[in-house]
């Protein structure tokens, strides 16, 4: 164990790495340290990818998810979908602590979040506005839909499911009788 | 979205996630981080990984868990990040993703996924050899 105390964290996010580290030099727990690293990338919006005003939705919202896992207990607190509240790791340690379940979603996760105490704001920013503008000016292009009309890789929605060729067959199959 | 472990001088380990997802995503959409076992999973008794990257085709292999597991079974962490990689390599040859694995004496590693994008892996380690945190690099 001469190896330990050891924080890791993914992509070179040096900021967090820091604060989860003070924390353990300052005699805090493990899932201080966690909480603190992880919070400290939402605050300062970690290339884009964590925290407010990043990854805007197809409505040009943006929210959030996270998760903080107890190696020695096995629980775990999860928030995903987290809409209007910033500290999503902060969310899920009081799903954790505060609730025997282990994952909260959606609108009703934030409705616990501000029953807990935690502040509801707007998470978009000019960026995540910008994002957002210039893919709806640019056909809603990349999107995730399939076998939908109109052509997902061409307009935007709303989208109706498209009769698959699959369900041709069978629909021809069913017709193609004597 | 960045993914932490943190393993204090007794060998209590914990991990965790924080995410907002993917860019232009349907709403609702809810990616791997979140997901205990995909985006990271913590045992004190076996060590922590988190992941990064594709969460629609990570989530389905549940990498973290995985690696735990191997490192469970005496795999070292950079052999336990490197299987957990390869099981989604076999379906997704191209997929978007990276681990990072912890056992319990404190040693580390990375293992990434070569993808468009994604030739090289950075991550951060902060430990006693050094004051300030440092920045580590795995080949893809």
């Amino acid at each position: 164990r001469e190896a330990l105390p050891v924080v890791i964290n993914t992509w070179p996010f040096r900021n967090a790495s820091a604060a989860a580290w003070s924390v353990l030099q300052s005699g805090g727990s493990v899932l201080d340290a966690v909480e603190e690293g992880c919070a400290r990338c939402e605050i300062e919006q970690c290339d884009g990818s964590v925290g407010y005003g990043g990854s805007p939705d197809e409505t040009g919202e943006t929210t959030l998810d996270a998760m903080i896992m107890n190696g020695d207990t096995m629980e775990v607190g999860a928030v995903a979908d987290l809409r209007r509240i910033k500290n999503a790791i902060g969310v899920a340690r009081a799903v954790m602590e505060r609730t025997d379940h282990t994952l909260l979603v959606g609108e009703s996760a934030s409705v616990f979040a501000e029953n807990m105490g935690f502040i509801a704001e707007d998470l978009t920013t000019n960026k995540s506005v910008n994002i957002f503008s210039q893919w709806l000016k640019g056909n809603c292009q990349p999107n995730y839909h399939k076998n939908v009309f109109p052509d997902p890789s061409k307009s935007c929605g709303p989208y109706k499911p498209r009769v698959t060729l699959e369900q041709r067959r069978r629909q021809d199959n069913m017709l193609s009788h004597d | 979205t960045i993914g932490m472990i943190a393993i204090d001088q007794d060998g209590h380990v914990a991990a965790g996630t924080s995410t907002n997802g993917l860019t232009h995503k349907i709403p609702g959409r809810v990616g791997d981080s979140p997901i205990v076992g995909a985006g990271a999973y913590a045992d004190s008794s076996a060590g922590a990984a988190a992941a990064t990257g594709d969460g629609d085709v990570m989530m389905r292999f549940l990498p973290s868990y995985l690696a735990v597991e191997l490192m469970r079974a005496g795999a070292d962490p950079s052999a336990a990040c490197k299987a957990a990689i390869s099981r989604i390599k076999r379906h997704h040859s191209e997929f978007f993703g990276a681990i990072i694995c912890a056992n319990t004496t404190g040693h580390y590693a990375a293992a990434c996924n070569k993808a468009p994008g994604l030739s090289q892996f950075r991550y951060m380690v902060s430990n006693s050899e050094s004051n300030t945190p440092l920045l580590k690099t795995v080949d893809c």
